[in-house]
């Protein structure tokens, strides 16, 4: 029989990988309703920035994920964010969840998020349009 | 008795990386 993957409570994440994406974890939308991190839905996110005041969420399409040359741990997913198509590379955790649209969660190594947090995530692949924030009314 | 333990409640805009694009004009 498989061996079961050791449960992520109590285990350490890695210092870069936040709590909040472990599953389970309690999310507070901005009108007050709390959800698990893993049944949030696209219609969250996008209600919880209509009603915020500060926040809107912007569509970032991933153009590249490369390795990072300084840890095999880390990849390089370079974003083209908003309609301005501003070029934005972040440098996170292969198992560092984003959030796509109209799909859920996504990784560069969706095995090891689903291990480390066991968070049901997806392969993150070039074309994605993941969600992220900008604040309203930025000049 | 095992007093419960105050679950932590997370904001959603935590979840979501702030992807502020450069400003070019």
């Amino acid at each position: 029989a498989p061996s079961a993957p050791p449960p992520p409570s109590g285990a350490a994440l890695p210092p870069s990988l936040p709590p909040y994406f472990v599953k389970g974890s309690i999310i507070q939308l901005a009108n007050g309703e709390l959800k698990r991190v893993e049944d949030l839905k696209t219609e969250d996110f996008i209600q919880s920035a209509e009603i915020s005041s500060d926040l809107k969420i912007d569509s970032s399409t991933v153009e590249r994920i490369e390795g990072s040359r300084t840890s095999p741990d880390f990849a390089v997913v370079q974003f083209s964010v908003g309609e301005h198509r501003s070029q934005v590379s972040v440098e996170v955790l292969v198992e560092y969840p984003f959030f796509v649209f109209g799909q859920g969660w996504s990784s560069c190594c969706p095995d090891r998020t689903t291990q480390l947090l066991e968070l049901p995530c997806t392969k993150l692949s070039v074309g994605d349009v993941c969600i992220s924030l900008t604040l309203k009314n930025l000049k | 008795n095992v007093e419960p333990r105050s679950v932590p409640v997370f904001p959603w805009h935590s979840l979501v990386p702030f992807l502020a694009p450069t400003q070019s004009d």
